[in-house]
């Protein structure tokens, strides 16, 4: 069974996208199989390692069918050993199809129990709100990380996320863990940046990562030319900010 | 009749709530009487001015009630002449309590009609979704602005953004138009910025705004400050782009 890390904030632009995909990458240069699920309608994932075709099988197929063949819905990226698991815009009526089924919270969560088997890890990219497809990634996950950007209300949501951890702890997943927070486009000459920085760890104490992913902009573009950070700019600062992540997210997990 | 504004993007972090205070703020300096509405259930644009109260009326109560004595949700801000429609965390579970609801679309409608008697404007900020609390607020419009930032994923969601204003026009409100867009937290010495203009431009032509916002960091900072760019920082190069915005604001809609 792999492991199954849940990247969330309903904050919007802090990093999550970028971070689901060079933590994905990342954890291949350690010899893991990576399974990337973007749950975001957004697909800002998926548009990064595959070509827009809102006709394929997605993730949408996770919520609106029963028996479905999982094989069908993964697809291998140009970096050995990760695969997509994409999204597609119907992910956006997901909310109000599910309305009215009791079972909506757990959805997916016995198809991605089963693809758990045959990745290392499954990283699920969410889109900026705590609503039904980041419950779902929440409900079937081993852990939730938190990504935080120096804004000046980067800390105003972090009650209602915890509260929302602990009610889908209680309720649908005991054993979810908060994996941390780690601080992303930080820039070392703003003071916004500490002030940020020193709060999250008076909130997160040792749940706050050493590791924080600076502004770089090879960050910015590398998915403009479908590539992660190791393959567009392997020397650059956001390569190794990932890559020093990416090992201590494994020091974590083991 | 005032004129009302909706500030929409489903793309997160990329200036809504920013350009939602900061134009507002900016249209008062040239003698209109603003009210600012935030159905963002984060509530950022309401915690910049005022303090966090979840058990205070709120833009909730526009869903949630028939009749209310709406001079109760308004609340005067530092600044003469603008006014806030606080958000609540509430907001979250609008989309689940109105699925049933036929009317859910046009829920807000009569009642910020009857507010905008009453102001020159009323800006609305959103969360980052197209979901049903932006369709409220482009229902009830007269324009819509979208604010973009250079990320590689900048206009991917333009589409999905211009079929939502369309399918809203024809169904709920045919006299919406499409103020423009205006390109946010714009970074002159980066490649990606002049790209990301240079495509919105493409797609936008005149309706792109000339006047761009530059990344500056006391729009980061002033709403930990609880004020608008104006009085945080009046001679900043991000109050100098925020005036000229609300004028070349006000030139659109005479
Ligand atoms: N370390 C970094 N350095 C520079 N830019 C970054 C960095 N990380 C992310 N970005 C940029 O910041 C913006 C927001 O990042 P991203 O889209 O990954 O956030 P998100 O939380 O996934 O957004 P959304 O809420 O819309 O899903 C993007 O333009 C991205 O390219
Ligand atoms: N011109 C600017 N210069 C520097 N920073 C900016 C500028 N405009 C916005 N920001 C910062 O960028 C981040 C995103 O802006 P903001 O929160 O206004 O976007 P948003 O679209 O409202 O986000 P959300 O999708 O979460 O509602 C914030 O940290 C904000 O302080
Ligand atoms: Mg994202
Ligand atoms: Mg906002």
């Amino acid at each position: 069974m792999g492991k199954i890390i849940t990247i969330a904030n309903q904050k919007g632009g802090v990093g999550k996208t970028t971070t689901a995909i060079n933590l994905s990458a990342g954890l291949t240069l350690f010899e893991n199989r990576v399974l990337l699920v973007d749950l975001d309608p957004q697909g800002n994932t998926t548009s990064t390692f595959l070509d827009v075709d809102d006709e394929r099988p997605s993730a949408f197929e996770l919520f609106s069918k029963e028996d479905i063949d999982l094989s069908s819905l993964t697809y291998p990226t140009d970096r050995e050993a990760l695969y997509i698991l994409p999204s597609s815009i119907k992910l956006a009526k997901v909310e109000r199809m599910l309305s009215q089924n009791p079972e909506a919270p757990i959805r997916i969560r016995d198809k991605i129990e089963k693809l758990s088997d045959e990745f290392d890890f499954i990283i699920f990219d969410t889109p900026p709100s705590l609503g039904l497809l980041t419950i779902n990634a929440l409900s079937v996950s081993d852990y939730v990380l938190m990504t935080i950007t120096a804004s000046p209300w980067a800390l105003d949501g972090v009650q209602d996320f915890l509260d929302t951890i602990d009610a889908v702890k209680e309720v649908f997943n005991p054993s979810l863990k908060i994996l941390g927070a780690v601080v992303t486009i930080f820039d070392s000459r703003t003071k916004i940046s500490k002030d940020v920085y020193d709060a999250a760890k008076e909130i997160f104490g040792n749940l706050l990562f050493n590791t924080t992913i600076s502004r770089n902009v090879r960050l910015e573009e590398s998915p403009a030319y479908k590539k992660d950070i190791f393959s567009y700019a392997p020397s650059s600062r956001g390569a190794f900010n990932y890559r020093s992540f990416a090992k201590e997210v494994l020091d974590r997990v083991s």
